[in-house]
């Protein structure tokens, strides 16, 4: 394993726990869920020039 | 040649290192090199803005600078050297050093995109300027233009070999700058511009991805980092709705069976001497699978050709139980958004719940029969393989 994975594995057990009680505002999600198909485009337009 | 402003805020930064953290991955910022000051050195004051505040949160990562320099006059008019980025780099680490969480962060660069002439001149001299900052060398590979590839190209073994040259090239280049430095694709999938609509989001993709694993792990290359996990595009891991596609299942099938440590496989058949339509690589069993002991080995298979092969393995390992995971389209068609595991559709349980992966036990010598355009992973039980243990 990689230094950064060893420092990652070894925090886990306390992190687990941590992320199960995060939980992104609803309100974000769904931003970010109707900002997408619109962000997407303009990625891709990017891309191809 | 035109430059739009983007702001990250704050909240931005958390939501993406809370969203790598929690998945018990680690971030690797890729800070933008093209901020110049007269002398066209890289101007660190914006980067520095960002490190302060990820070192106020306690954030630990590792850094990038710059993406694909090889094209920065292409893609914003402004030419900068390989000396000059490795300068930048020695900046880069030099501003790091100030931060005592950041001082033995990791750096890693150029992100180089494929190496041809021109792109081979910059690593090089980048690399004898830099080189003594990055803890890796990074590159990008695609086989293929998404807008214009075929599906032949996707099961072509002369495109899937093309690979194999360009990491001999890599590693020529870092063995006479930085010999023993460690190799990264930093990026990398099956097309670029965006994959290829009805190719890279299929199962036919997995013939690209999965050999290039093999081939990237018996080569040398320490990390392979796929483009993408989720975004634009067709070559994404998981869909707008984050359901996985057919490379998910197979990177996820990877990651569970197939360990660290490279063994030397190969394949025969006096049918395709002169364009071998197997391709095989193997591995020790990853060590941390519960199911698994050390010592045993995961054969992993493609069969690129239009019949069954049968597969024999070599005599110190014919006589052992092998655990078969078998992997064909959902529908039967190679354009499939799905991907049976011996039989079964792979999908998720719940959103947070991935499917058991069983495999199918096989008695000692019985025929390992690999179907017509697609994978196997075979883990050869108790192998005691010396290599692995």
């Amino acid at each position: 394993a990689s230094e950064e994975e060893n420092i990652f594995w070894e925090k886990s057990t306390n992190q687990a726990k941590k992320c199960e009680e995060y939980k992104v505002p609803l309100s974000v999600q769904h931003k970010l869920q109707s900002q997408w198909p619109i962000q997407e485009q303009i990625i891709l337009k990017e891309e191809f020039l | 040649k035109k430059y739009k402003n983007s702001t990250i805020t704050k909240e931005t930064i958390d939501l993406l290192y809370r969203f790598a953290n929690c998945s018990g991955l680690h971030l690797i910022f890729g800070l933008n090199a093209l901020l110049r000051n007269v002398h066209d050195q890289w101007n660190s004051s914006n980067a520095k803005l960002l490190i302060d505040y990820c070192a106020s949160r306690k954030y630990n990562m590792s850094w990038e600078l710059g993406n694909e320099p090889n094209s920065f006059k292409k893609k914003s008019g402004l030419y900068i050297n390989g000396f000059q980025l490795g300068k930048d780099f020695l900046s880069l680490h030099k501003l790091l050093s100030t931060y005592l969480r950041y001082k033995n962060s990791g750096v890693y660069g150029p992100d180089i995109g494929q190496p041809k002439k021109p792109s081979q001149k910059m690593l090089t001299s980048f690399l004898k300027e830099g080189g003594k900052v990055i803890n890796s060398v990074t590159w990008h590979h695609y086989y293929v233009d998404g807008r214009t590839a075929s599906k032949r190209d996707f099961l072509n073994p002369h495109i899937l070999d093309s690979l194999a040259s360009e990491i001999k090239t890599v590693f020529q280049i870092v063995n006479q700058t930085v010999p023993g430095k460690l190799v990264w694709l930093g990026e990398t999938s099956s097309a670029y511009g965006g994959g290829c609509p009805g190719l890279s989001d299929t199962y036919i993709d997995g013939f690209m991805w999965l050999d290039k694993l093999g081939m990237s792990a018996k080569l040398g290359i320490d990390v392979v980092m796929r483009q993408a996990l989720f975004g634009a595009g067709s070559y994404n891991l998981v869909d707008s709705d984050f359901e996985p596609l057919p490379d998910y299942w197979l990177s996820l099938l990877f990651k569970k069976l197939v360990g660290s440590v490279v063994l030397n496989a190969s394949f025969k058949n006096s049918k395709d001497l002169y364009e071998p339509k197997i391709r095989v690589y193997a591995h020790c069993t990853n060590a941390d699978n519960l199911k698994y002991r050390t010592g045993d080995v995961s054969v992993f298979a493609m069969n690129l050709s239009n019949h069954t092969q049968q597969i024999q393995l070599p005599s110190s390992l014919s006589g052992k139980f092998i655990d078969e995971y078998l992997l064909l389209p959902g529908d039967g068609r190679l354009f499939s958004k799905t991907v049976l595991l011996n039989g079964e559709v792979l999908r998720m349980v719940d959103d947070k719940t991935l499917p058991s992966l069983d495999g199918k036990e096989k008695a000692p010598g019985s025929p390992l029969a690999l179907p017509s355009l697609s994978f196997g992973f075979y883990v050869v039980k108790d192998a005691k393989a010396s290599a692995c243990l």
